[in-house]
C-alpha cells in the first residue's frame, strides 16, 4: 500500500511549500493517478513498434525489461510484441546474475536489449531494487548484464 | 539560472541529511492555456557534474512520477508508513545519474492547466509535445545540463511516452549540429508496446501462470481477436471479466504473488 504513504506526504502543506509545489492552489488534492485524465484519454497509438524501428535506426541505446510477476503488462506481452521487430540476435538468451542469484534472463539484439527481472512486479525497482540497480548500471555503461 | 536558485530545495520535511542537491518547481509549457509541468531534480549523490541526466516518466496514463518513480522506485527517498518522514533508498539510481522526475501531462500530480478542458482532451501527441517544450525550457534554466549525456526511463504506459518523446527529441535535434539535448538512449519496463500483441501475450501469461482455468483460456481465445479496430465482442468482454472477477482472486495484479492492498 506504499502509494498511500505518498498520498499523505505530498498533500502536507509544509511538503508542498518545501517543493515549491501547488503554488497556484490546484482545486483538487494531489493524487498518485488522475481519474479524469485516464477516463478521457484521447489519441493513443496502437503500436510503438514503428517508432522503435525508427529509433533503432537512429542508433539510440534501447533497453526493454519486464518484471516477471506482473500480470498487467506481463513479460509474455512484451516478448510477443518485441518478437515482431524481427531483430537479429547478437548475444543469445542467457541468465544474468545479481550476487549469486539468477536476476533474470536476457537476450541482446541488434539495436535493443531485452531482460526479465525475476520476482519483480510492474514496478520493478520497488520489488527488486538491487536487481533494478544492476540493470540500470549495465544500461548506462552500455554493457551486457553480468553472466555470473 | 536565477530561477534555478529559486527552485533549490533546502530540505524536505522529515528528510535525513543528504549531500546531493535537489531542485523542484514549474516550467510553463503553454502560455495560452496556462499549462505548467512540475519537476523534481535529485542530483547524483557523488560528482553530479560528471554524471548523466535521466528523465523518469511513469505511465497510467495520468500517473505521477513523483508518487511512483521518485517515492517507490528509483528515487533517493522512501516515505514512511505514516507519511511523517523519509528514509534513504539504498539502491537509488542517483548513485549513477542525476534524476529528473516529471509529472506529465498537465493534470497529473502538481502539474496543472488553467484551461480545464485540457483535462478532457489530452492524449499521446500533446503529452509528447509538452514534454519536449518542458525539456528545452528546463535546459535553459539548468544550462549546466546542456550537452550532458541524457537518457529517458519509464514504465507501463510510459512505454508510449518514452519512445514518443525520444522520437520528438531526435527530430528536433536534426536542426542542430550540436544539440543541447544529448539523447543517448532509453530504457522502459513492463512497457505498453503493441495493443494487439500485448493483449495476446497477456492472456498467455494468465494461463501459463495458472491464474485462469483452461475453460476460460479457451473461451478468451475463441471470442477475443484482440485487434483494436473492431473492439471486443460482448462474449470476449464476458470471458475476460469472468477471469478477472472470478478466477484471479484477491491479488495485486501488478505483483501476482502479493496480496491486494486493502
Amino acid at each position: 500500500c506504499t502509494e498511500n504513504y505518498a498520498e499523505k506526504y505530498y498533500n502536507r502543506p509544509d511538503v508542498q511549500k518545501a517543493l515549491h509545489a501547488n503554488v497556484t492552489g490546484i482545486p483538487y488534492k494531489w493524487t498518485a493517478c488522475s481519474d479524469v485524465l485516464i477516463k478521457n484519454w484521447k489519441d493513443s497509438e496502437d503500436s510503438m513498434l514503428p517508432t522503435y524501428k525508427e529509433l533503432i535506426a537512429a542508433g539510440l541505446r534501447i533497453w526493454v525489461f519486464s518484471g516477471d510477476t506482473d500480470s498487467v503488462v506481463p513479460v509474455t506481452a512484451t516478448r510477443f510484441s518485441l518478437s515482431h521487430l524481427n531483430l537479429p540476435i547478437k548475444t543469445k538468451w542467457y541468465p544474468w546474475y545479481s550476487g549469486n542469484q539468477v536476476g533474470g534472463w536476457t537476450e541482446v539484439y541488434e539495436g535493443l536489449t531485452f531482460a526479465t527481472v525475476r520476482s519483480a512486479g510492474h514496478e520493478v525497482p520497488l520489488l527488486q531494487p538491487q536487481r533494478a540497480f544492476i540493470l540500470f548500471r549495465s544500461f548506462l555503461a552500455g554493457k551486457e548484464l553480468p553472466k555470473s | 539560472p536565477k530561477q534555478q536558485l529559486l527552485d533549490k530545495v533546502s530540505a524536505l520535511p522529515g528528510q535525513p541529511p543528504v549531500r546531493f542537491s535537489q531542485f523542484s518547481g514549474y516550467v510553463t509549457v503553454n502560455e495560452k492555456h496556462g499549462r505548467a509541468l512540475f519537476y523534481w531534480l535529485t542530483e547524483a549523490s557523488d560528482l553530479p557534474h560528471n554524471k548523466p541526466l535521466l528523465l523518469w516518466l511513469n505511465g497510467g496514463p495520468g500517473c505521477s512520477s513523483v508518487a511512483y518513480g521518485a517515492s517507490e522506485e528509483i528515487g533517493p527517498f522512501r516515505i514512511n508508513r505514516t507519511g511523517s518522514s523519509l528514509y534513504l533508498n539504498k539502491y537509488s539510481w542517483n548513485a549513477e545519474a542525476n534524476l529528473l522526475f516529471l509529472e506529465s501531462p498537465a493534470g497529473v500530480g502538481f502539474s496543472y492547466t488553467n484551461t480545464s478542458s485540457d483535462l478532457k482532451d489530452t492524449g499521446d501527441n500533446r503529452t509528447a509535445e509538452d514534454a519536449l517544450i518542458f525539456l528545452i525550457r528546463w535546459m535553459a534554466r539548468f544550462p549546466q545540463y546542456k550537452y550532458r549525456d541524457f537518457y529517458i526511463a519509464g514504465e507501463s504506459y510510459a512505454g508510449h511516452y518514452v519512445p514518443q518523446l525520444a522520437k520528438r527529441i531526435h527530430n528536433y535535434n536534426k536542426a542542430y549540429s550540436r544539440p543541447i539535448i544529448n539523447l543517448k538512449g532509453f530504457i522502459v519496463g513492463n512497457a505498453v508496446t503493441d495493443n494487439h500483441y500485448d493483449n495476446i501475450g497477456t492472456v498467455t501469461f494468465w494461463w501459463t501462470h495458472a491464474m485462469i482455468s483452461d475453460r476460460t483460456y479457451k473461451s478468451i481465445l475463441k471470442y477475443c481477436n484482440f485487434s483494436e479496430e473492431e473492439g471486443q465482442s460482448d462474449k470476449c468482454d464476458e470471458a475476460v471479466n469472468y477471469a478477472i472477477n472470478n478466477e484471479f482472486g484477491d491479488i495485486d495484479q501488478y505483483s501476482i504473488y502479493t496480496a491486494a492492498c486493502k
